[in-house]
């Protein structure tokens, strides 16, 4: 059975799809695990920031899946040019589906649903989703057995980190869906901010043990990475970004108690 | 009659809240103009930006204006220590909100009779919209005579920036609104990042006369003035962003032939 993790912040902008895909280009490259990367965000950036790596063409929509007219969604899955790592790209109709969706019984569980079939396929499942609290990141949260927050270093972002938390003990409520944190990933980390820096680190002290020792230092390969449509490991291996996003594979390995 | 400016971004993160809060006290401290800062972004980041200026406590949430239970935004307007400057707040159960208003008739529309009355009292009303193309973002742009799209230097911004453009159109054609472009701005620009640069820029020149000449760059200070509750105006009148948003002041008021 796959490790599901989910990688979700209401704030925009905070690197949720710059996590996602290198976590999942990571965990295959360093951890030789079979990786399925699902985009829940109708942006589609995850196929954006791969686009170098992409094979072949989805067959559907991750909203015809998701409405059921494909059981599983392995069916929609991309191969990539990295060995073990497969895309669920988004659709742009993502939006539209959403309001779909909300009228269906079980509406929280069509993500779960889908991947029952991939969950005995794959070693690990990462699903990024957009920038708000609605029904395509409940269905994440819902599907998955960890959640990954990540947080930049700002006063706006460190705001939306509780509501995250809220949404996971309503979930465990109301649904008896009991998802663990894996953690807080502080991003843009610039040493030099020291005042705002402060004021971020005094705020999640409250979530200590949440918060992982790796800190993703603001570092322009990124960007450049996500131009050449590529993970960072392939764009500039030994960049401090790609140093720190080696760390959090492994971060994340050793509390998700993968293999 | 005011002049009613949405900023919008389909993109998380790209400066959407940084640009109305400076815009919005730009205007009033600058342009000695009346103005109303509302934020139909659940998030409710215009309040966290602006707490060391507030005054006084909301007498409703805006959902309850927006749902019809009160007649008039004024009424729920908080004055600032800002001459000139009111902001109507959002509330975190605007996501909540977002549902109960898609079953009213004419539920695009929720915005602007809200601010009927509004416009009559105020100079300029900027909007402040959640980083999704939903119906928050709907109404503001139904309410609103011109749109202000944030994008930042990366490929993931300008991806998003011909969805923001279709929904104007798309606007125009199904609810006869013809809402004018007034610019795309560039924000947090770092001049090193030539490669990246280039790849926006050469994206951008297809909206050519749209993008504002004036550069929002990377800059610490805009952050620092979030932590401390203010403008940039206010926390370093004379630091980088400080003279590129007064330039944006400006740039909009003429782009806007406002007074
Ligand atoms: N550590 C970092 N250093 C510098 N730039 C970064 C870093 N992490 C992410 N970025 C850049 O910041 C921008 C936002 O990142 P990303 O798109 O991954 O965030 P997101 O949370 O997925 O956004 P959204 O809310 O729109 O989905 C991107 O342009 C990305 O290249
Ligand atoms: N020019 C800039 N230089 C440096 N930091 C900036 C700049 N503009 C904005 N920021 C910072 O980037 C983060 C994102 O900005 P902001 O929250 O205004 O974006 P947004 O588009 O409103 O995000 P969301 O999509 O979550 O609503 C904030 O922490 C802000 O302080
Ligand atoms: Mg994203
Ligand atoms: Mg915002």
């Amino acid at each position: 059975q796959a490790t599901v993790v989910a990688v979700c912040a209401q704030k925009g902008g905070v690197g949720k799809t710059t996590t996602a895909v290198n976590l999942a280009a990571g965990l295959a490259m360093y951890g030789g695990a079979k990786v399925l990367l699902v985009d829940m965000d109708g942006q589609g950036h995850c196929a954006t920031a791969l686009q170098a790596e992409l094979r072949g063409a989805a067959a559907d929509s991750l909203g015809a899946v998701l409405l059921g007219r494909r059981r599983d969604l392995q069916e929609i899955a991309l191969r990539t040019a990295i060995d073990g790592l497969w895309v669920v790209p988004s659709d742009k109709d993502l939006g539209a589906t959403e309001g779909v969706m909300s009228g269906r019984i079980g509406k929280e569980m069509l993500l779960r649903s889908a991947l029952k079939v991939a969950r005995t396929h794959y070693d690990v499942i990462v699903v990024d989703c957009p920038p708000n609290l609605g029904s395509l990141t409940v269905n994440a949260l819902v599907a998955a057995d960890w959640l990954l927050v990540p947080c930049d270093m700002s006063v706006l972002s460190v705001e939306g980190v509780d509501d995250i938390f809220d949404a996971v003990d309503h979930i465990g409520e109301t649904m008896g869906h009991h998802l663990a944190v894996l953690g807080i990933l502080r991003t843009r980390y610039d040493a030099r901010n020291q005042k705002v820096n402060e004021a971020v680190e005094a705020s999640l002290a409250r979530y200590e043990h949440y918060v992982l020792p790796v800190r993703v230092p603001v570092n322009t390969a990124l960007a450049q990475a996500q131009l050449a449509g590529t993970p960072i490991f392939k764009y500039d291996a030994e960049c401090r970004s790609a140093v720190a996003y080696r760390e959090v594979v492994e971060e994340v390995t050793r509390r998700a108690q993968m293999r």
